[in-house]
């Protein structure tokens, strides 16, 4: 895993920002901000809603924000 | 084909589950989701 | 908080059942589980999507499954 998501999971994520998760840049944040997925924990609780189906989930992410292949499996 | 908006979250499950496709529950963040699933499905 | 509270935070939540939520009993519990509710954590992912928002939750509560103020309390 990348650093970025080292950094991530080391503590409570709190009211992070969703640019704080691994994979989610600049663009993708905007996005999903413009979407109301400002922080971190809104896109846990999508994750959770989607009974953290990892397939649902990236075809989520690729809907809601263009991530990419490599973007949804960060 | 009728469009799927209009139907409740309810009908929308039931859909989901004709068309065998794995689901959680319709709710406002993830029925977009769903009804695009379901439309890729239909057609 | 009641001692079904007390339980249920006193382990990581895994897989267990929407019934071992406090304020959900048989009744809001089915009610919860035909809608795709049938795990506490998809209940969690929905308080998170909504912001963790105390008030917006109640209302999603009342509505999903009839708890009336006690129970969305609890």
């Amino acid at each position: 895993t990348s650093q970025k998501h080292k950094d991530f999971v080391a503590e409570p994520m709190g009211e992070k920002s969703v640019m704080a998760l691994a994979g989610i840049g600049e663009v993708l944040g905007r996005r999903l901000e413009e979407k109301g997925f400002e922080r971190a924990y809104v896109v846990l609780g999508q994750f959770l809603v989607l009974r953290k189906d990892e397939e649902l989930f990236r075809e989520w992410l690729k809907d809601t924000c263009g991530a990419n292949i490599k973007q949804q499996g960060d | 084909m009728s469009s799927l908006s209009g139907k409740s979250d309810k009908e929308i499950s039931q859909l989901l589950d004709e068309y065998g496709i794995k689901h959680g529950p319709i709710v406002e963040s993830t029925r977009k989701l769903y009804e695009k699933k379901l439309n890729e499905a239909m057609t």
